[in-house]
């Protein structure tokens, strides 16, 4: 960040805080257009990146202010520490939904593209839905449009419904790697569940031992 | 085959197995991990009692057997790529032997001279040598230049006195430590002639190769049962002025000559290499916990009949209620996100890992902040999320059977170990505020 504002231009994934450095003067929320479009990956990814700009710019700033009260540059970060953790999620959270759509670029089945790209919208809406405070503050997502982030989300679930099993047998976990009666392959977990309990070592003989040691002395005492 | 889950694979409406290509990294991978996969699925020296069943003793031993068995297969196997290495340990939780694989040899590899090589290498290949690597202590974590632990030089021996100074300086946690391992590479603040010279790598011997008997001054053991990870020993090790010749502290880089002079290493960021790796694996692994969590609790939700949504109809399958996908497919989304990032995470690593042996340490700083940043993302999301999927479960969730229970905890521990979260968090800020 202080490169940034500095004029140096920056490589790798933090470039984007040379280019937000530009598009974040101040100016009055309402007069900047909102660049959200709920249907649009890449415009998504774009509101993560700015998202995570202001945010560094938001941590930056308090260490600043920090400093303008006399307290030591170490004083200043620890004051400002949940700042700057939460910049580092938002760079983190860029990352992430960057990364899935370039991914999507990758892919040459169109049966498979469709339905990683429906993945990976939603993974970005939900994240716009969870921390649409940081999206709100920013300006780049206005109220009415979060109703909409919220509308296109539920599509999505809906969009998802007949592939969901299909996506996790894609992992292709054996059931003996998955070890779970709940997640077998074949589906049938109420008939294993049974037989999975019967073999627990409390049931080797049909009365434990501790009724004889202990709950059969007790009635003839009670 | 249930019929629901009959229903909802018939309705899919994308190729199953070309996916599963596109997450193994191409078809040939995805054959490769099967036929390892069958070779240990149908070896019946890997089968035991299902580990609920077993006490923790119990459990430790049914690993230590499986670890042995493993190496034994993977030599017999022919299988020394790291990565199918790690398809094969893929059936193992976590077993005692994780450390001496994946920290002790690795970690000769890269810090040990082509003299310490000779005499230390095929040993532990051959594991006459059973090493572990302890670096945190009861009272130190992530902060390494916080360890206590130190070894002192003695010209007149030509030996390093280690010692453990004070209760916070007991090495605490390293898998293996406690009852399996009879070497340790221990991280030790280097005191020669006087001065301090912050933190190198030792290899002490522990216990006697023979008997495996704990050697004198070193005191070692288990810390007790924990949260998860029955089935490794991680353990606690106080030194009490152990000497050690000069040539076991490795010496690649750093040395200290026979009168007892230091040499410093060409670069302090040697180290930052390994940590990336580390970190790499681990957001791959926080894909990998969230898919089978998701793997479970969506196929169970699949043939889960449950109340109603219109009067008078037979129960629907849960997975069709919108507050039951509301809360896992949002997780199935996370889950390929991650391991999609897994996959970046190691190709970026695998050509970091080629400039720094040219000597380019360039882009280090950078990858070094986004790893640390992105372990600490998605361990925190991946945990809470195992947690969501068990709860969909219902109450069945809460039964081990369900295995969810077992992901959990054995996973959960990602959130601390390698660097506690949120120091890593700090870390990549700083590298934010700074750029």
């Amino acid at each position: 960040y202080r490169q940034a504002s500095a004029g140096h231009q920056l490589s790798g994934i933090v470039s984007y805080l040379n280019e937000s450095e530009r598009r974040l003067q101040p100016q009055s929320v309402s007069s900047r257009p909102t660049v959200v479009n709920v249907n649009d990956l890449a415009s998504l990814v774009d509101a993560y990146k700015l998202r995570a700009a202001k945010l560094v710019e938001m941590a930056a700033k308090s260490i600043q202010q920090e400093l303008q009260k006399r307290v030591s540059q170490e004083d200043a970060w620890n004051n400002s520490a949940i700042d700057l953790v939460r910049a580092s999620d938002a760079h983190c959270h860029y990352v992430v939904v960057k990364l899935f759509a370039a991914k999507l670029g990758e892919i040459g089945d169109t049966g498979v593209h469709s339905v990683l790209s429906t993945l990976a919208l939603l993974y970005a809406l939900q994240g716009i839905q969870q921390h649409s405070g940081d999206f709100l503050q920013t300006g780049l997502l206005s109220v009415p449009q979060l109703s909409q982030v919220s509308q296109r989300l539920k599509d999505l679930l809906a969009q998802l419904r007949p592939n969901a099993v299909g996506l996790v047998d894609a992992f292709d976990y054996r059931d003996e790697m998955l070890n779970s009666v709940l997640g077998r392959y074949d589906g049938n977990v109420y008939e294993h569940m049974f037989e999975w309990a019967r073999r627990s070592p409390l049931n080797k003989t049909e009365v434990h031992e501790s009724y004889h040691k202990y709950l059969k002395p007790l009635q003839a005492k009670l | 085959m249930n019929p629901d889950i009959t229903r909802e694979r018939e309705n899919a409406t994308f190729d199953v197995e070309k996916l599963t290509h596109i997450l193994d990294g191409g078809i040939e991978k995805t054959k490769r991990r099967r036929e390892i996969e069958s070779l240990v699925i149908s070896d019946p020296d890997f089968q035991s009692e299902d580990l609920n069943f077993l006490s923790r003793s119990e459990r430790y031993d049914a690993a230590v057997k499986k670890s042995a068995h493993m190496i034994l297969k993977l030599r017999e196997y022919g299988i020394s790529d790291p990565e199918e290495i790690y398809y094969y340990s893929l059936h193992m939780i976590n077993t005692p032997l994780d450390l001496h694989l994946g920290m002790f040899l690795p970690t000769l590899l890269n810090q040990a001279s082509p003299e310490q090589m000779e005499t230390f290498f095929i040993p532990a290949w051959n594991l006459e040598i059973i090493g572990t690597y302890a670096q945190t202590e009861m009272g130190h974590g992530t902060h390494l230049r916080g360890l206590e632990t130190t070894a002192t030089y003695d010209p007149a021996t030509q030996e390093f006195v280690m010692n453990s100074p004070t209760i916070t300086s007991i090495k605490w946690w390293p898998g293996g430590l406690g009852k399996t391992s009879n070497h340790a590479i221990v991280l030790a603040q280097l005191h020669t002639q006087g001065k301090c010279h912050g933190l190198q790598a030792f290899i002490v011997p522990l216990r006697s190769m023979n008997t495996h008997i704990p050697l004198p001054g070193v005191v070692v053991g288990d810390i007790g049962p924990k949260f998860g990870f029955d089935e490794v020993d991680n353990g606690y090790l106080k030194l009490e002025n152990v000497r050690i010749p000069r040539d076991h502290m490795l010496m690649k880089y750093a040395k200290v000559e026979a009168d007892g002079t230091y040499v410093k290493p060409p670069s302090a960021k040697l180290t930052y290499g390994t940590m990336v790796f580390i970190r790499s694996m681990i957001v791959g692994e926080a894909g990998h916990a969230l898919a089978k969590s998701c793997t479970i609790a969506i196929r169970y939700s699949s043939v889960r009949h449950q109340s109603e949504i219109r009067p008078g109809e037979p129960e629907p399958q849960i997975m069709d209620y919108q507050t039951q996908q509301y809360k896992l497919f949002p997780l199935l989304a996370t889950a390929y996100a991650y391991k999609f990032v897994g996959q970046y995470m190691n190709q970026v690593y695998h050509r970091i890992t080629g400039d720094i042996s040219q000597g380019d340490f360039s882009e280090l700083p950078e990858l070094h902040a986004l790893s640390a940043g992105l372990k600490a993302f998605t361990t925190w999301t991946a945990s809470a999320g195992i947690e969501v999927c068990r709860m969909a479960c219902g109450g069945h969730g809460y039964s081990r059977c369900s295995a969810l229970p077992d992901i959990y905890v054995n996973f959960v521990p990602t959130c601390t170990y390698e660097g506690e979260n949120t120091v890593m968090m700090l870390q990549t800020a700083r590298f934010l505020i700074k750029s």
